[in-house]
């Protein structure tokens, strides 16, 4: 009846649907009863990317983009931080996200990046596709991270320039106005083992996720230089730093039914109806590193 | 005490056998309970795209619901009443079933179509309490 593939489609207990092709016996899609159609576009993304995954796994190895294997590591160790050995995530109150998505920039315009960068002087074009960005993902950070591979051994500090300016002219929708679309800040840190450089451009990007922006086209020119300004040491030779361009990483609070929400498995735990806060300043860390201050909190602050 | 047949005194049974002795009477043969079960996802062959955890396990509830339901495993009444219907009135209304109650989340790394990297929290993914229902 209409009301039990109804319910089994709002509980979206897993049921997939079958595709049109029913032809191969290996599709597993083939267990479930016809009238769950409904229920295949309830699914949590996971299965739904799986089953149709799974699916072309077994009719066809379709081709797909294999992702940088530096951005794979970050992941890797992002996951660790976040999520117990058996997947569980950790009872971190100060991690607000629910889901962290990494981009790194468009392969067609990859090549492109190799005759702008020149010298230590970084110029890259960036052109980050969001698609996988659902509408029900509401933004918390966003970083971009570059990976830090000196090839010259470095004194212990490097400072860093970074100037970045959106390349979309057509703000005729713009939704705020007074989005900037260029911003400079610099950011001095040691480098020990460091593989990361996280770059908070947050209150610079968020206008534009929030516009449900598909691409995001941005030049960045990303100059490091060693030694401290504080120290007023001479800025020696500028080091020869990541030849790679950064990755995009997005922090988000995704707000579907089957996506897991701390503040909802602390209201079950306290049995108190505990109301969702609404996110409204988005500077608030959900990365949890209160302490550390961004470096849009130092020019802010400048 | 028991005494066996001719009157001489057995040995007392521990307290642990006595308990074990008393448990079958207590709990019926496989009452509903969570089981373990635990998956790799490369025996799917979705380790292309699900990049950790390596393995996760779902767990399941298996067993019989038995009749008083409502003290141990936190049944509605309604498990009561449809298990009298079943009973007394029609057995082709089934029996209350054993299923999950509780769940916890997962943690999931995957490689979306794009080559884009995701990390999602997805809730009630793993049973942690059965019920019947």
């Amino acid at each position: 009846p209409h009301s039990r593939a109804r319910g089994a489609s709002d509980k979206s207990s897993g049921l997939l649907e079958a595709p049109e092709d029913t032809s191969s016996e290996l599709n597993p899609l083939l267990w479930l009863p016809k009238g769950t159609r409904r229920g295949y576009a309830l699914l949590p993304p996971l299965l739904k990317v799986l089953s149709e995954r799974g699916h072309q796994a077994w009719e066809s190895e379709a081709p797909r983009l294999r992702p940088d294997s530096r951005a794979l590591r970050y992941m890797k160790r992002l996951y660790k931080m976040s999520a117990t050995k058996e997947g569980v995530p950790k009872a971190n109150k100060s991690h607000l996200y629910n889901t962290v998505r990494l981009f790194t920039p468009c392969s067609e315009c990859k090549h492109h990046h190799r005759d702008l960068v020149k010298g230590d002087i970084h110029l890259v074009d960036l052109l980050f596709n969001l698609d996988r960005v659902t509408g029900l993902e509401h933004l918390l950070k966003s970083v971009l991270l570059y990976s830090f591979d000196t090839s010259v051994p470095v004194s212990s500090s490097v400072t860093c320039m970074c100037h970045l300016s959106v390349k979309e002219h057509d703000f005729s929708g713009q939704v705020c106005p007074s989005v900037p679309h260029a911003v400079a800040f610099s950011l001095h840190f040691e480098v020990r083992k460091r593989k990361w450089v996280e770059i908070d451009v947050t209150s610079f990007l968020q206008p534009l996720i929030a516009t449900n922006r598909r691409n995001i086209h941005m030049a960045v020119n990303f100059t490091c230089l060693t030694g401290d300004p504080q120290q007023n040491i001479n800025m020696e030779n500028p080091i020869n730093m990541a030849l790679v361009p950064p990755s995009l990483l997005l922090y988000l609070n995704d707000t579907s039914e089957q996506a897991y929400h701390r503040w909802n498995s602390l209201r079950h735990r306290r049995k108190i109806p505990v109301r969702p806060r609404q996110r409204n300043s988005l500077l608030v860390d959900p990365t949890g590193d209160k302490g550390k201050e961004t470096s849009q909190g130092k020019r802010a602050s400048r | 005490w028991r005494r066996d047949e001719n009157g001489k005194e057995a040995p007392a049974t521990s307290p642990s056998n006595l308990s074990e002795y008393f448990k079958q009477f207590l709990f019926p043969q496989n009452e509903c309970e969570l089981h373990n079960f635990r998956l790799s996802f490369s025996q799917l062959k979705w380790d292309k795209w699900i990049i950790a955890p390596h393995r996760y396990s779902p767990q399941y509830c298996k067993g019989d619901c038995p009749r008083a339901v409502g003290h141990r495993y936190g049944s509605p009444v309604h498990t009561m009443v449809q298990n009298i219907i079943y009973e007394k009135l029609d057995s082709s209304v089934p029996k209350p079933s054993c299923v999950p109650a509780e769940y916890s989340p997962l943690s999931v790394l995957t490689i979306e179509p794009d080559g884009s990297i995701v990390y999602k929290e997805y809730e009630d993914m793993i049973a942690t309490k059965c019920t019947c229902r």
